[in-house]
């Protein structure tokens, strides 16, 4: 009968876009904000 | 072959000395600077004098950040954060570097600098593990090969003017090489493969960001690669814990694609599910089911929907796989358009079942590529032939035509596995409203109405429930078909002994 | 109709390296920058705490009702992600302003005494990340060259 496809951490519901956050192909979650690489001004690059 | 000496001794000499400046002080605070220190410390040691060195540079400092990766990952008692630490301290400086070369070289205006050096590195690392990859079969690792390929596709996707001008040469350069180690060239890097081509960032690049959706045929050439590797694996419905993996990663990406760029699955769903094996129900379910986001579908159950007077049912979707060409051979192509244009030459009919058949092997009898094509051939024609006479499709006008001869002498003369096939061909155009959806839609249930014997009604049910019992989503214009057969009393379809074969399906 | 296939024996081969790929799988930290303070280490926790991120986590809005601390840690801590540049617009709509030079966070504790083209003058409360604590500073100079 195939998998249930609403069980498999994707908010399939969401109004905006899944990829943005898509954890990858094994995640069972979507990325946390700490995850997600951004270009943030360089002074913010203190270490 | 043939390195020059000391070039070995030199290459990493220049590594190291990068690794220390990547990491140093000066590099945080202007990274520039440094870069240009190095590139001085290159040319000084003529490793940028002709591109025969840069090539071997590349290959050398590439070779000996692999080693380096294997020795850390064969530590005992080492953790895998620790391992992976220290690879991609190492690598990620090398990255860097490379990111800095193929922005800097060449001035501003020669693009051409920038994306010839980019792929011939990013050539030299697919090289590097191919060779590592047929060595050392299963002690092959995708750690190292995975971190260079990502980071130095976020490196050169930072948003900076250089770089954006360059982005689209970029992403090609990257699919190229993606389908050089495509799963069926590299299975041990299929995981690592599938992790870059559903990066959020690649996905972005690819499908959202560039413009005129021009990243979405290679996009499309990627998954069909996938989906070839799935493809023997998935046939036998058994699936080890390795396939079964990758199998649900692939459905977690279709399933990002559905709701983010469905008319990107509309647009490529006929490439995709020739590749797709047709007992792959539940995936090929999903990438029928994409819709336009602009479009509303009404609900199938609504009592006596009327559809062919929906707006969207008249117009013909975009179908970005050249079908028609796909007919083949060449004299077969001609017999069949003479054939659709005058009902001639007559043997047409009686040879077709040979021109599909491939062999006597159970289960591999028939060209599925060709039989797809050639059903979408005929039913496109079939759609022009009756706009031409000013008419639309629907249960009368198909009826009675050099293209319903065709799929009527399909549905009698193939033997069940053809019919199979053949069938699954025209369920594979129901989909979203649309003229194709129309048109075979009536065609399954006229061959229903029409057959003469029960066996070919049996199997359209088949074909028809055996997608609908899986798991969501189904495709709108599989649901508008099955319900028309059971609700409109012509086709007397509860009359039929197979109806009531076991109380469930009767259910 | 179809049945099963057997694999051909290229497809074996393949097999094999895949199930041999399935037990080095990649981790998802491959694909980001090195953490230097929090790198990802998945620890299973009780079942009955939070799994996956709570609802709009990663809105501006859900930041806004941060502590200030709380603030100022994912800004020093998760340096380079979304979630630092998250932080950054939360503080600065709560009047935190960044200061380039000394890279910490000022926010005016009263009017300030002189403001001209270049700079302000006045009292002020900063965080400082190495004491971490907030700490008032009198009389400071805060050149506008110096405001991100």
């Amino acid at each position: 009968l195939g998998q249930d496809l609403t069980a498999l951490g994707l908010n399939l519901n969401s109004p905006e876009n899944l990829y943005p956050n898509f954890g990858g192909p094994w995640a069972e979650t979507p990325c946390r904000p700490q995850d997600i690489d951004f270009h943030v001004p360089p002074e913010y690059l203190i270490n | 072959f043939d390195d020059p000496p000391g070039l070995l001794e030199k290459t990493e000499f220049l590594l190291r000395e990068w690794i220390s400046i990547h990491y140093s002080a000066t590099a945080g605070r202007d990274p520039t600077r440094a870069f240009s220190i190095f590139v001085q410390q290159m040319n000084g040691h003529g490793i940028l004098k002709t591109d025969d060195l840069i090539t071997r540079f590349f290959r050398l400092s590439t070779q000996m950040c692999v080693d380096l990766c294997y020795r850390f990952l064969a530590e005992p008692a080492s953790t895998p954060t620790l391992i992976r630490t220290k690879c991609f301290h190492t690598l990620d400086a090398f990255v860097r570097l490379i990111a800095l070369l193929v922005k800097h070289s060449g001035d501003a205006s020669n693009t051409n600098t920038k994306i010839n050096l980019l792929n011939k590195v990013l050539g030299i690392v697919a090289g590097v593990l191919l060779q590592d990859h047929d060595n050392r079969l299963t002690e092959f690792q995708q750690l190292p090969y995975h971190r260079i390929f990502i980071m130095l596709f976020l490196e050169l996707n930072t948003p900076e003017p250089i770089l954006e001008a360059i982005n689209y040469q970029v992403l090609t350069a990257f699919c190229h090489t993606l389908h050089i180690l495509r799963p069926a060239k590299a299975s041990g890097f299929a995981y690592a493969w599938l992790e870059l081509v559903s990066h959020r960032v690649f996905i972005g690049r690819m499908l959202a960001i560039t413009p005129q959706q021009k990243g979405w045929g290679m996009y499309a050439q990627l998954l069909i690669d996938l989906f070839k590797f799935l493809a023997p694996f998935l046939r036998n419905a058994e699936l080890a814990k390795p396939v079964t993996l990758l199998y649900k990663g692939t459905l977690r990406v279709l399933l990002v694609l559905l709701h983010d760029f469905p008319e990107f699955l509309c647009d490529y769903h006929y490439g995709f599910c020739d590749v797709i094996p047709p007992n792959c129900i539940q995936m090929r379910n999903l990438i029928l089911s994409a819709f336009p986001r602009n479009m509303r579908l009404p609900d199938p159950f609504t009592p006596n929907l009327k559809v062919d007077m929906l707006p969207e049912i008249a117009h013909a979707p975009r179908v970005l796989t050249n079908f028609a060409s796909m007919i083949q051979p060449m004299s077969f192509k001609k017999d069949l358009d003479s054939y659709l244009k005058a009902r001639a030459p007559v043997t047409f009919l009686s040879d077709l079942r040979s021109n599909l058949q491939v062999s006597n092997e159970p289960g591999m009898r028939y060209n599925i590529p060709l039989m797809n094509a050639l059903v979408l051939y005929v039913g496109a024609q079939a759609i022009n032939f009756i706009r031409n006479k000013g008419l639309t499709p629907n249960m009368s006008t198909i009826a009675h035509s050099s293209h319903m001869d065709i799929f009527q002498n399909l549905a009698v003369d193939l033997d069940t596995e053809g019919r199979y096939l053949f069938l699954n061909a025209i369920a594979n155009q129901l989909r979203y409203p649309n003229s194709h959806t129309h048109y075979f839609s009536c065609t399954l249930l006229y061959l229903f109405a029409e057959a003469n014997t029960e066996a070919i009604q049996e199997q359209i049910t088949r074909v028809l429930l055996e997608r609908l019992i899986v798991n969501r989503p189904h495709p709108w214009g599989l649901l508008i078909t099955f319900i028309e057969l059971i609700k409109n009393p012509t086709y007397k379809f509860w009359n039929h002994e197979f109806v009531h074969c076991a109380p469930e399906i009767e259910k | 109709p179809l049945g099963p296939v057997p694999l051909q024996k290229e497809h074996q081969c393949q097999f094999q390296m895949m199930e041999a790929a399935f037990y080095h799988m990649p981790h998802p930290s491959d694909s980001e920058r090195l953490r230097t303070y929090l790198p990802r280490n998945p620890v299973p926790t009780p079942l009955y705490y939070h799994q996956v991120p709570l609802p709009h986590s990663d809105t501006v809005e859900f930041f806004q009702r941060l502590s200030t601390e709380t603030l100022f840690f994912i800004f020093y801590y998760m340096e380079g992600t979304k979630a630092q540049y998250l932080a950054a617009k939360a503080l600065k709509k709560q009047s935190w302003r960044f200061h380039t030079k000394y890279m910490m966070w000022f926010q005016r504790h009263e009017e300030p005494k002189i403001i001209n083209e270049e700079y302000e003058q006045g009292t002020y409360i900063y965080f400082d990340y190495e004491k971490w604590g907030q700490r008032k500073k009198e009389g400071f100079m805060f050149e506008y060259k110096y405001l991100e």
